[in-house]
């Protein structure tokens, strides 16, 4: 069985200085095991 | 006297050369899949290729396969047998027995056990407020951003499949003529009562028009897609704190979505049995897509346990629009926290 994930996030950085940017990020590669409560990504 | 000699021959030498020619089939189907494993080893991405027993696939009663081999997991086994059969099941894929909550003895039947529940602190939730975790235990297949007309989701290279057919004519993501979706977003846009049916909705229209100087960032629409062997842990987790507010169920058909499914069938995350559940997270629109498959048709959610899956289909599958649910708990669906348990993937 499958699981697709869709959902909407940050693209883009916020331009003020001192702010952090809030681009989101994937921290998974294809192939890769993950288990149930591991970050996909932030 | 003769012919009953002749006849007595003929029987095992059909049966014998119809094994052989199973054998030999199966055995070029090996060599095909370790070839397929070592270009992947080698970083070289498998291609999409239709093959002749993919077409075949489609006149195979699945359905009813899949229903038998449901019948046949739930029978009881005797209680002696029982850590047996699940220690022959664990090594045959690969499971690990050390997590189950139970002693093997206590759960009755092949099914129950397939649908079983961890030891506590087995599954820790990353608490990061800024990240998404994943809802499931597997094998990350791809990921990446929607962009442009369509917004595909590569199924393998070389064929892709849009993100409206897997969720389904989205009262969240509503679509304009061109396949494209809308955006109308702003972080202030809080459910209304008129809102409810349609207040998000995302652009992918390019090129992204913003005004740098506004203080909300830009968003964009990132899936990925999550691949479950038979002997993973086979619960379904929330990925974030989100209210879940659509449940969208599509009969569709029970192809495999093994890898080498993935590889020949077209379309084949959209033709699927599938139960799509929408909402909204800290960040925006939300989907989660649990795709069913011949071995593994049943789709149990704990958050609505009478949903029934994988039951017997009169009519033809495609004119069947998707049974839908709208979760309206005064008018913010079903609230899930992050790593709460929302359903769970059976056989049959």
């Amino acid at each position: 069985s499958t699981v697709v994930l869709v959902f909407q996030a940050p693209i883009s950085k916020l331009l003020h200085e001192g702010d952090s940017s809030q681009e989101f990020n994937f921290n998974v590669k294809c192939g890769d095991r993950i288990k149930v409560g591991e970050a996909l990504g932030r | 006297g003769n012919s009953k000699g002749d006849s007595s021959y003929l029987l095992p030498g059909a049966t014998v050369a119809t094994i052989l020619m199973l054998g030999a089939l199966h055995a070029r189907r090996m060599y095909d899949d370790k070839k397929i494993e070592k270009r992947q080893e080698k970083g070289i991405e498998v291609e999409f290729q239709p093959d002749v027993k993919a077409s075949f696939m489609s006149f195979l009663p699945l359905r009813s396969i899949s229903r038998c081999w449901g019948q046949l997991t739930s029978m009881e086994i005797p209680a002696w047998l029982r850590p047996h059969v699940y220690k022959a099941w664990a090594r045959a894929f690969h499971s690990n027995l050390e997590e189950a909550a139970l002693p093997l003895d206590k759960y009755t039947s092949l099914r129950e056990f397939f649908v079983r529940a961890l030891k506590e602190g087995s599954r820790p939730i990353d608490t990061d407020p800024q990240c998404l975790v994943s809802p499931v235990d597997g094998k990350i297949l791809r990921f990446g951003e929607l962009k442009g007309a369509g917004a595909m989701i590569e199924q393998v290279k070389g064929f892709s499949y849009p993100v409206f057919s897997l969720l389904g004519a989205s009262s969240l993501l509503p679509t304009t003529a061109h396949g494209n979706v809308q955006e109308e977003t702003s972080e202030s846009i809080k459910p209304t009562e008129k809102s409810k049916k349609s207040w998000w909705r995302v652009s992918l229209a390019s090129p992204k028009v913003w005004d740098p100087t506004s203080s909300c960032p830009k968003k964009g629409l990132f899936y990925c897609v999550i691949y479950l062997k038979p002997g993973d842990y086979n619960r379904i987790h929330s990925p974030a704190d989100w209210n879940i507010l659509v449940r969208r169920h599509f009969s569709g058909h029970l192809y495999p979505v093994n890898e080498r499914a993935t590889r020949t069938i077209r379309n084949l995350y959209i033709e699927n049995e599938r139960v799509v559940l929408e909402g909204v997270w800290q960040e925006g629109f939300m989907a989660l897509a649990a795709v069913g498959a011949t071995n593994i048709g049943s789709i149990e959610l704990f958050i609505e346990p009478e949903l029934q899956t994988n039951k017997p289909i009169k009519k033809s599958l495609n004119s069947e629009p998707p049974e839908e649910r709208v979760y309206d708990c005064e008018g913010v669906g079903k609230v899930l926290k992050k790593g709460d348990e929302l359903g769970a993937f059976n056989m049959g």
